[in-house]
């Protein structure tokens, strides 16, 4: 059938903390997460790509500005206990998302969002969907116009609460 | 206030996508995943976790094992006009979701997940979240005792339609 994007969602002042070469087996996520959310951290996506190599993997996860010397903290700290090869952080993003239904099943719905933003001079640096959301994570300075051109080319009014900002 | 886990997914016979060390520039996604439509290619997962080293980064996708080799050609394809350095297979997937609310607002949601399936002693490939759902991709041949254990632990009874299998 085909899916309508519903509306547009942003989240500001995201930050992405990024573990490299980890030890790929089971447990590690599990301890991460564990530790973030014995600080109370509120992770909001958490992204892993699958590629692992040499018995090591990456992943990543975002949290809010604010949290980030905290869970940056929290990681330092699991060091003794886990194979934690680096550790980046990449300040001053924004999450913008497409929400809707039965995204997977037509071919087309992330292309076309990924093809607007792209269309702005835009450079995508996380990604994370699901059937009724796809996420974009992007610089800061460009969310005004990325949200402007989603909603225009999704022919979604601005005043009819077709944005949901977080 | 918290979620409840309200239910357990599962989606077989998928297959993972990595692209390694493409250009990290606006329009790479666009024009990957714009192909990958062309061919009528259903595309699960997106997921690309905003590592970015030397003006490369990596993303990978999933698709049912059945259309892998239509998508590597589309890939192929592309190359002429992308710059896309290794492309990584991997079969025999399955991915696990669990289903619910106000994810994100809970620390430790997502941490009780991975902390059942580890101790399952199995390995965590990709994950793919949001506020409602989230998915973790492993090998197939664990699919039974990780969805018996989150149904166990989640206090889900698989016989009330709290499974919805894909
Ligand atoms: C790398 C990390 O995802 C590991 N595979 C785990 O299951 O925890
Ligand atoms: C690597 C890829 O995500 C690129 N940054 C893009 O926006 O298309």
């Amino acid at each position: 059938q085909g899916m309508a994007v519903r509306g547009i969602a942003y989240d500001k002042n995201i930050s992405r903390i990024s573990l490299s070469d980890v030890e790929d087996k089971p447990g590690i996520l599990s301890s991460v997460f564990t530790a973030l959310a014995e600080e109370n951290i509120d992770v909001d996506i958490i992204v892993q790509s699958g590629v692992s190599k040499n018995g090591v993997a990456d992943f990543s996860f975002s949290v809010s500005d604010d949290d980030v010397d905290k869970a940056l903290k929290v990681i330092e700290n699991l060091r003794s206990n886990l194979v934690i090869g680096d550790v980046t952080t990449e300040r001053g993003l924004v999450k913008v998302s497409i929400v809707g239904a039965g995204m997977v099943s037509t071919p087309g719905v992330a292309a076309q969002m990924f093809d607007i933003i792209a269309r702005q001079g835009v450079n995508i640096k996380m990604v994370s969907t699901s059937e009724i959301k796809i996420s974009c994570v992007i610089e800061a300075d460009h969310l005004t116009e990325v949200i402007l051109a989603l909603h225009s080319e999704y022919g979604l009014d601005a005043d009819k609460n077709a944005f949901v900002g977080g």
